[in-house]
């Protein structure tokens, strides 16, 4: 089971569509997925057409009330994709997580407490350094850091990379990291150079994959499905289908 | 003495761009401004020119160290408007905050031992509902949500005019709100349907003045400074130069 947390502490930036549309795509890929959503606002749960107000249990029940994390789970209306939805009591947990003993773990051990037989979990996290987070990269293999070529997306990134030695040294050795590049507009300029002056940073720490502007994007959430089923020719169906593929390999190569 | 949050749960709808924008046009119309960054990502602070990690003080300093508030406050380079700057530190009031008595009025209370003689106070709020902004919200006598017109925003609408509510009747009786569309695009379809919809949801409750893309918006901040410097002929300088003239206008009609 390979686990990848969604997370930038700048907003807007394509985390929820990232995690449902790579999601999808790897569930289309043969891969048996759990999306699981970490954000109050449950982003993430909404985009799989699922009401947030409806559900019974959600993230907040695994971090706040001790659920074991199977209870949690349910399908989704993608095949071989469950989902463990959000609420907006997991804002909560910024007060009450950080008191318990190994709190950082909660997450973690839960995950292994319930032995699960998915081959991807994939998480997304809110727009904060916090301690949802905190807990989300403690669990992951891979922190998939979904980037704007915009100022405050790129200088965001410093925190975050602080904030992954710190989890490396401390929590998880093993912890890795991978840019990708979202919303991207080929005709815009400020687009073009910053994303070239990410590559000269980073190197290989930033994806091939690079998911550009589409509007289809912005219909799906409204359909209540993911982008392969809402417009399945789209380009956009056809980037995060590559950024699937990208991702098996990277995993596989691992 | 007027107080404006900007505040939307969502992530990236441009709350820091409408606090620096509108604050340097307000400046200009010889108002004298002060803006406050709540946000632990310091982007209000970096659009102004200034490196949040080389200020002594900040707005954590006010809500965790108990500095009094005009201790806090630094010119900034547009005439007429002075800064709070903003730090990461203050992510840790969400788990520090709340077990004070009476902590949702230490903003209010701040505002109101320092006795400040500005025209405008603008406080640029973090993408979450927790503490920090419940007191930006129970210190302002407006909340303006920049809002996107696209699905997830308008879904975060809801909890956040549950909160306004909440806030009224426990906190702020005269807290009043008003709708800004951002990052509009008259080109696209989903922008032009839920544009009508919100306009038809809520009424007066949206400002005339709408905000379109320019990517003259993305440079500025990388250039340190508002856009009426930055480009001070753009169509993002007129409007928010327009927005500026309905606030004054909505102020001095109250
Ligand atoms: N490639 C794209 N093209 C066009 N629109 C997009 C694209 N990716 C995302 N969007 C839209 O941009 C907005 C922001 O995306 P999204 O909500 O996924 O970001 P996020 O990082 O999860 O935000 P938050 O920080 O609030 O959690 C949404 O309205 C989404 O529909
Ligand atoms: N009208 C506009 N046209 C083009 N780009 C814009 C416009 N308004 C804002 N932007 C850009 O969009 C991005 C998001 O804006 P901004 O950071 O102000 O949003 P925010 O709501 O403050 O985000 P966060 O939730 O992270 O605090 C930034 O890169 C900004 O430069
Ligand atoms: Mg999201
Ligand atoms: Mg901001």
């Amino acid at each position: 089971m390979y686990t990848i947390a969604f997370s930038n502490e700048k907003g807007g930036v394509a985390k929820t569509t990232t995690t449902v549309s790579l999601g999808a795509c790897l569930a289309e890929a043969g891969r048996k997925v759990l999306a699981v959503d970490l954000d109050p606002q449950a982003n993430l749960t909404l985009a799989l057409g699922v009401e947030p107000t409806r559900v019974v249990h959600s993230t907040a029940s695994i971090l706040l009330h001790d659920l074991p994390l199977r209870q949690a789970i349910l399908p989704s209306s993608v095949s071989n994709l469950d989902l463990i939805p959000g609420s907006s009591e997991t804002s909560q947990s910024e007060r009450y997580l950080p008191v318990r003993e190994r709190y950082e773990y909660l997450l973690r051990d839960a995950f292994q407490q319930a032995a699960l037989q998915y081959d991807f979990v994939l998480m997304d996290c809110p727009p904060a350094l916090g301690s949802v987070t905190l807990n989300a990269l403690v669990a992951s293999n891979l922190l998939l850091i979904p980037t704007q070529a915009e100022f405050f997306s790129i200088y965001a990134l410093k925190n975050l990379m602080n904030w992954v030695r710190r989890i490396r040294s401390e929590y998880n050795p093993h912890l890795t990291y991978r840019l990708l590049l979202t919303l991207f507009d080929r005709r815009n300029r400020i687009h073009r150079l910053l994303s070239e002056q990410l590559r000269s940073n980073f190197n290989n720490g930033v994806l091939e994959t690079v998911i550009e502007v589409d509007t289809k994007l912005r219909e799906s959430p409204i359909a209540g499905a993911p982008i392969i089923f809402h417009a399945p020719k789209s380009r956009a169906a056809a980037q995060y289908r590559a950024l699937a593929q990208e991702i098996i390999a990277y995993v596989e190569k691992a």
